[in-house]
């Protein structure tokens, strides 16, 4: 409908190239303020800025003209690569220059309620934009354009303007809020430009480091979670095609700067991160859970008789900044669930639990994964309470025989293989730096295996511990520690199960491991 | 044993498939994060300099914007009235400089092929850029090598260290080419 | 197997594969010394 107006649309295109040439001319890159005044004062004449609607549909003329001229380049073959961006560039810069402009000086300085409404609208038409592209030209759908606004946008917005500065948290969720509408499961064909933004040294920069309290933190965890949710079907499949191969790898490259850089992140976001990242992606799990604080000195895992139960870092609780008790659905589930870790009974309890966690007869979906997760770690969570309030500490004396373990005995020995190895993962999942998770989930792993009516308990619990420790560094210190105990304490008998020599390469694997552990 | 995917044999398995279809490794057994281009050790943080999700090597300094006035941007009013970039109109150091700080660029290869008319020869092995030391005799010469007192350029202390050297030639690059069809330089430009 | 919403998704994502972003991309237009990216020699400096 925009482009049934021929007459509004030349117009629209007119006043765009000379904005472009204004912009970029000597007196427009020294004083773009001042040419921008005499451009808005020309828009303003011609109506363009009369009302919303009309501002709107300048907008969506603009992005989709800009958007038509570098399809259009980039497909010409006459001219070198290089020559074609660069006259991309020139184009869209100049619009973003526009845009940004645009927001700093609309409203005035005390209400910036104006300039951020005008953000959101801007932003909502280049994503409408971009949506309807992709639907409408799969193969030749071409990212670049949508790529370049966004993020010379946020560049331009985050320039150190004391008038920006004041609205830059305003402007940091208005970018959120449209990369999450643009998240790589509703708009794949702009997945690397989605990740190319998300990892950019600003962007980071902003929502991780500058804004202040950690305000950035939840709006980034939640980009993450998106960007796991979209490659989790095609990593189960194990078998990568180069393309998810690609972004993967992208998105492993990004972990390991927050690994470096924001370690505090992960540790606080690891819960909702492992919610949704594959059972099978054990590489990228472990660089989540390998986060430690920074100001937190790790004991060397090999040292000879560590006393993990002596260490006053278990003493304390982790953040996990994930509502996991809300998890627990339904509330009818929940509440009966509580009332057994009070009362012990009814046993029926115990019983029905399976139940409660199978959703489906589809292979690969038979469980809630969710639901698994936070009813380890709420149970758990609630027997380390439990445990304290006896003014005991967590122990492999206090952990026993109480309503928390007869859940967690109960799982092990009820549920099926599938079920058994989602619920052994949920535990190996808390396996991080020392503090009161990680010692009271270490103690129960190791209990559930000396406890064990089957061997088949046992072989599963070193299943999901081996299949962590033999993929490449990095390796949670609760995850090294735990296993060194099963092997060195002759408690267990180890080495004495089938399981263990079954092949000559698991033989091999356990000794090599050994071998790094002792 | 159990005899499903979830018991050691099932992960067997997988480790033994994971041995002939690379597609496997990268999950079975993860990849070597050391070898994805970022200095996991460095003191300092990582991401003011992260090139981004797909690139080898962090930021060059160039390559980092930062926000002057705009009362600084000049190029656009001299660009025209600057002379075209020619190195061989420059000194060694500024060829040198060109090479060290623009890796995997054409700048740093028409610095190199610049360095070399100026009878200056890149070491393969050692790495480094060496010269004859002026007035200094090749002490001993063959077919294959010579051995005498030579210059080479240190980048870390930028300057120019006499050493005696035993140059196999076979070591030395020979001319360095600019594949035909990258893009030659800027007509014009500044520095 | 991946449901048709995924298969969808990943026909998408194929098709983006051939349009890379670059690193200009998101760089700021330079006007001179604009990167030319050259394969160098292994034996070069790579950073």
């Amino acid at each position: 409908r925009d482009f049934d107006d021929l007459g509004y649309v030349e117009k629209t295109d007119y006043l765009l190239r000379e904005w472009v040439s204004l912009i970029h001319s000597p007196n427009g890159i020294r004083e773009p303020t001042k040419a921008f005044g005499t451009f808005v004062q020309h828009l303003n004449v011609q109506g363009f800025l009369k009302t919303d609607d009309v501002i709107t549909r300048f907008f969506r003329i603009s992005t989709r003209l800009c958007v038509d001229m570098c399809c259009q380049a980039l497909t010409e073959q006459s001219n070198s690569p290089t020559v074609v961006r660069t006259k991309c560039y020139t184009t869209l810069d100049a619009y973003v220059k526009l845009i940004a402009l645009l927001v700093k000086h609309s409203g005035d300085t005390a209400n910036s309620g104006t300039k951020i409404n005008l953000l959101n609208k801007v932003l909502g038409i280049v994503a409408g934009v971009l949506l309807h592209d992709q639907d409408a030209h799969t193969i030749e759908f071409q990212q670049l354009p949508y790529q370049r606004m966004f993020i010379m946008l946020f560049l331009e917005l985050n320039a150190p303007e004391p008038i920006l500065e004041t609205i830059n948290f305003q402007v940091l969720t208005a970018f959120c809020h449209t990369l999450h509408i643009l998240s790589p499961s509703k708009a794949p064909g702009f997945s690397y430009a989605w990740l190319e933004i998300v990892s950019h040294r600003v962007f980071l920069g902003r929502m991780l480091a500058l804004t202040p309290q950690q305000k950035g933190w939840g709006m980034y965890s939640q980009l993450l979670m998106d960007l796991f949710k979209f490659l989790a079907p095609f990593l189960r499949n194990a078998e990568l095609a180069k393309p998810v191969t690609l972004l993967y790898k992208g998105t492993l490259r990004l972990l390991l700067v927050l690994l470096h850089d924001f370690p505090e992140f992960l540790c606080d976001y690891h819960y909702g991160f492992c919610d949704v990242i594959p059972p099978n992606c054990i590489q990228m799990r472990n660089l989540i859970l390998s986060a430690f604080p920074r100001n937190m000195r790790l004991p060397d895992p090999f040292t000879p008789n560590l006393k993990v139960d002596m260490l006053p870092e278990i003493a304390h609780a982790p953040r996990v900044l994930t509502n996991f008790s809300s998890m627990i659905q339904p509330p009818a589930f929940k509440k009966d669930l509580d009332s057994y870790l009070k009362a012990r009974a009814p046993v029926t309890f115990l019983s029905e639990l399976r139940g409660n966690l199978q959703i489906s007869q589809e292979p690969g979906m038979a469980y809630n994964i969710p639901l698994m997760n936070a009813l380890v770690l709420y149970v758990g969570t609630q027997a380390i309470n439990y445990i304290r309030s006896k003014s005991h500490t967590p122990n492999m004396t206090t952990i026993a025989h109480s309503a928390h373990m007869d859940i967690f005995q109960n799982l092990a020995v009820d549920l099926d293989t599938e079920g058994r190895y989602l619920f052994l993962n949920a535990i190996a999942n808390q396996l991080r730096y020392p503090n009161s998770h990680t010692h009271y989930f270490s103690c129960t792993l190791l209990y559930l295996f000396a406890e064990a009516n089957s061997e088949a308990i046992q072989e599963q619990i070193t299943r999901v511990l081996l299949e962590r420790l033999i993929v490449n560094r990095p390796h949670p210190w609760g995850l090294l520690i735990t296993f060194i105990e099963l092997i060195k304490n002759p408690t267990y008998k180890f080495w004495l199960h089938e399981f263990v020599h079954c092949a000559p390469e698991i033989e091999k694997l356990f000794e090599s491991v050994a071998r790094s552990c002792m | 044993m159990v005899k499903d995917q979830f018991g050691m044999v099932g992960l067997l398995t997988f480790i033994r498939a994971a041995e002939t279809d690379p597609n496997l490794v990268s999950l079975a057994l993860g990849q070597d994060l050391t070898a994805l281009g970022l200095n996991l050790n460095s003191p300092d943080n990582l991401y003011p300099t992260f090139g981004g999700p797909w690139a080898d090597t962090p930021c060059r300094p160039q390559d980092i914007d930062f926000h002057v006035p705009p009362e600084y941007l000049v190029n656009a009013s001299i660009r025209e009235k600057l002379p075209p970039i020619r190195l061989n109109r420059y000194k060694d150091d500024l060829l040198f400089y060109l090479f060290y700080t623009n890796p995997g660029d054409v700048l740093q290869i028409a610095a190199a092929t610049e360095l070399y008319n100026r009878e200056w020869r890149y070491h393969m092995e050692e790495k480094v850029w060496i010269t004859q030391a002026p007035g200094m005799q090749v002490q001993e010469k063959t077919s294959t090598y010579e051995r005498g007192t030579y210059y080479y350029f240190d980048p870390q202390n930028w300057r120019r260290v006499a050493k005696e050297f035993h140059l196999d030639y076979s070591k030395l690059e020979g001319r360095p080419h600019l594949p035909p069809s990258l893009v030659p330089m800027p007509p014009t430009g500044s520095i | 197997p991946l449901q048709k919403e995924h298969q969808r998704q990943f026909q998408k994502l194929e098709a983006a594969y051939y349009h890379m972003p670059l690193p200009s991309d998101s760089e700021k237009l330079r006007s001179y010394l604009a990167r030319n990216p050259c394969p160098a020699p292994p034996y070069y400096p790579q950073v």
